[in-house]
């Protein structure tokens, strides 16, 4: 048993839940705000067999899509030496951000 | 130590916390979402020194009941081959879906 | 890769994710509750690799105050064997709690 923890945008949330659902693996859905752009995302844990995490991975893949977002908040200071980029910047948001942690006890209690 | 990441139902929660900080454990709530009702549950944080961690498992088992669900809810497309499926289906929600992760680190800074 | 987890106070969350950010730190954010005081938290959870778990903790360090908590909340039953522990008792709510769990994959789908 692994445990997946996929950091996904909320638009791609509902179709990668049903997506898992539809091939037999369980999720909880955490809601979660991202550090730099400060809106809202998911984070999802799914508990998943070893054998299977390639699949999970997959699956994610198939239902998260890149997108751009365009950010007028500067950078962080220590980025930002130049005025003009206070402009709105092309930041592309990933379409999942994936931890895969190992597990040393599973429970249905 | 140990995380343990208990996965319950909403009103078993209040009860568990309860139970936990009157054994000495301290825990943290996040509210989430499961994956397939897509109603509200608890996901608890909880570290623990390793000998303990069977204690904290005997702790959820004691306070976290097995309930019935009725979902209308048909099951996902590739379960329900039979259109009697949208009736109201019973389901088991477990008492907790528990994981128990290795810690590197702890640290109270 | 390790993944953070810093159970940190909500004062203390935007000064922190901002001075992670300057240091090139990405992470996400989960609105929580102690366990003791059932006030609001913030659980960070962030990826970090190997080599800069130590750098992450010593921002940690800087970033989160240890501050006092009046709490008229009697101890738990067990621990307050006096009826005067129902008056207010200060509580010291520590700068963070941080879990280091190790991490066996990371992907950015
Ligand atoms: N200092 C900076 N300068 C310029 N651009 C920056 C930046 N920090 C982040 N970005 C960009 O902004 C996107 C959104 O970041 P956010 O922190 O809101 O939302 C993040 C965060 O919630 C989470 N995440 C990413 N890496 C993480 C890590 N190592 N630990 C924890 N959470 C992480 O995944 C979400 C998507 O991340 P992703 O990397 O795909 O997409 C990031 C990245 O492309
Ligand atoms: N495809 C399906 N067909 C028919 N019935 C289904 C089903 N998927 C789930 N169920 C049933 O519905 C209950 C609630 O699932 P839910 O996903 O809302 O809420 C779940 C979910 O939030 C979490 N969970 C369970 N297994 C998980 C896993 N492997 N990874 C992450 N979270 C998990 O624990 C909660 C309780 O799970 P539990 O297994 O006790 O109880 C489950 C299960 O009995
Ligand atoms: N039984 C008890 N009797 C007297 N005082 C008690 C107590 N239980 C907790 N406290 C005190 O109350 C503070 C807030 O605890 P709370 O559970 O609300 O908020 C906690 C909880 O959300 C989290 N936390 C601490 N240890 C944890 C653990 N082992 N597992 C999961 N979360 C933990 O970190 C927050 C801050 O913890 P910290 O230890 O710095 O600070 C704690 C502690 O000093």
């Amino acid at each position: 048993m692994k445990l997946v923890i996929a950091i996904v945008q909320d638009t791609d949330a509902p179709g990668l839940t049903k997506a898992l659902l539809e091939r037999g693996f369980q999720s909880t859905k955490l809601a979660s705000t991202g550090g730099f752009l400060r809106e809202g995302n998911t984070t999802l844990l799914i508990g998943v067999e070893d054998e299977k995490v390639e699949e999970v991975l997959e699956i994610v893949r198939e239902k998260c899509r890149t997108r751009t977002r365009l950010v007028t908040r500067g950078l962080p200071l220590s980025e930002a030496p130049d005025p003009f980029l206070a402009q709105p910047v092309e930041v592309q948001v990933g379409g999942a951000v994936v931890f895969v942690l190992p597990v040393e006890g599973f429970f249905k209690l």
